[in-house]
């Protein structure tokens, strides 16, 4: 099969996150790409700022180390 | 701090919990040791009691499962999410997960999860909080290892856990409806006294022959002397022992002769110093140390090289204090504290009981500790005393050990 590249991988890896915690919710027949990544960077802002991060809603090398960390599996933020 | 939408809450103050498996990691006895002080942390500062049943449903129900584990959230191996639990309610309601794929320890080593760091969170969950963004809180969602010997709940944890059930009753927490005998064995507000009162001697007849041993569930059971003994308890009365092991769920039955058979029964005082896995056993001015089934040789010893005045002639009741490393020694209705790494007596020494220890009056007939909370017998009656808020937490009949 093609290598995933990392970014690829870490973006998939982001995306499962905020759907575990984060109550993200990706619209798979969206024809517009663009809007789930606004979506998305959303969700990354409100997860950095739950965390203390800086918000930049951009999927930075400290916010995904924050996502890599043993944790429990209950949301942050539920609907 | 926050809670769950509506915020879910038990709506009693006894919460029943069950611990359906165990982790391979671990032993069972450290499982349930583990549970146990993470389920004390949240009762030292509610009006929550919580009962350990064995069998049946429980509001709380506890395991161990790895990956796809018969709810909506499967585990996901090594690392990542190490459990979840969930908030108040019927069926899975108040249930915790704990991922078999970690490592699960019972030190704050980093090659694993400490249990009680984890289990303590996720029971903080299945009483109804959310996770926290304040760092270093109990309910923050990330994992923190650090040191669990003298573990306090953080100030977050602790207003969220009070807005939701608020603070402890200020008497001890006597169950406001007796739970069904098999239960507990925690005395109705009707029974209980509130303070020892000075020592009602037994009035035990000086019979012809060697008395029998008392029944585990005699109502009026007294104790000579408790002590811990490599993870089991030893409960001495005459020259009879009740052995409570965390590895067989019966009370074993013998007699002091058959550990040690050159000692007499009838001990004053007894307690385990676990880091030299020694028990000091007191009789009259005498004192023994064995460690196992062996004698220490040049044993027994005068009580005064401990540094007790020759006014004391004998000692009530000992319990040593595995945190802070001290022994404290009841005699009458004061107390010494002994540092067993300098093998000396405390300064500012005899104290009076009452003032240190909560709700505890005059004599001590025995003591013990056992996770983390101490346990002051006297007569019929054990009071169990968290030493840290200096808070007595309940009073039980002092059999309420044998599963009466």
């Amino acid at each position: 099969f093609p290598v995933v590249p990392e970014k690829e991988k870490d973006m998939q890896f982001a995306k499962k996150y905020l759907q575990n915690f984060y109550d993200f919710k990706e619209e798979k027949d969206s024809l517009f790409k663009s809007k789930n990544l606004n979506h998305m960077a959303d969700k990354i802002r409100e997860m950095q700022s739950f965390f203390g991060l800086e918000v930049t809603g951009e999927l930075n090398h400290k916010t995904l180390d924050m996502m890599k960390q043993p944790r429990c599996g209950i949301p942050d933020i539920r609907s | 701090y926050s809670t769950f939408p509506m915020s879910p809450k038990w709506k009693k103050e006894d919460v029943t919990y069950r611990i359906l498996n165990y982790t391979p990691d671990m032993l069972q006895a450290d499982v349930e040791e583990a549970i146990a002080k993470a389920f004390q942390l949240w009762s030292s500062v509610t009006p929550l009691r919580f009962t350990r049943l064995h069998s049946g449903q429980a509001d709380i129900m506890i395991s161990f499962a790895a990956g796809f584990h018969g709810d909506f959230y499967s585990f996901d191996g090594p690392g990542g999410t190490l459990a979840h639990a969930y908030p108040p309610s019927s069926g899975i309601g108040g249930d915790a997960h704990f991922d078999e794929d970690e490592n699960w320890t019972k030190f704050t080593t980093y090659d694993g999860y400490n249990l009680f760091l984890v289990a303590a969170h996720e029971l903080g969950h299945s009483l109804g909080l959310g996770h926290s963004n304040v760092f270093g809180a109990l309910m923050y969602p990330i994992y923190t290892a650090r040191d669990t010997r003298d573990y306090r709940l953080p100030q977050d944890d602790i207003d969220g856990i009070q807005a939701l059930y608020g603070p402890p009753r200020e008497s001890p927490a006597l169950p406001t409806t007796a739970l069904p005998p098999q239960e507990s064995t925690e005395m109705t507000p009707a029974e209980a006294p509130t303070e020892m009162s000075p020592r009602e001697e037994p009035t035990e007849t000086t019979p012809s022959k060697a008395p029998a041993r008392p029944e585990d569930c005699d109502p009026h059971l007294t104790f000579d002397a408790i002590t811990t003994l490599r993870g089991e308890i030893l409960f001495f009365k005459g020259s009879y022992v009740w052995r409570k092991s965390p590895y067989f769920s019966e009370i074993e039955h013998d007699t002091i002769s058959s550990f040690w058979p050159s000692l007499a029964g009838g001990f004053d005082a007894a307690y385990e110093v676990d880091k030299k896995d020694r028990v000091i056993f007191f009789k009259d001015d005498q004192y023994w140390a064995v460690s196992g089934y062996n004698i220490e040789p040049g044993f027994p010893k005068p009580i005064q090289n401990l540094g007790f005045p020759t006014s004391v002639r004998k000692i009530d009741a000992a319990v040593h204090d595995q945190n802070t490393k001290k022994t404290y020694f009841f005699v009458g209705n004061k107390y010494w504290s002994f540092n067993e790494n300098t093998q000396s007596l405390e300064r500012g020494y005899p104290r009076k009981i009452a003032a240190d220890f909560q709700g505890i009056g005059h004599i001590v007939d025995a003591a013990l500790q056992k996770n983390g909370l101490f346990y002051f017998f006297h007569g019929a009656n054990q009071y169990e005393v968290d030493v840290k808020s200096k808070k007595l937490i309940r009073i039980m009949k002092n059999n309420s050990w044998f599963n009466c």
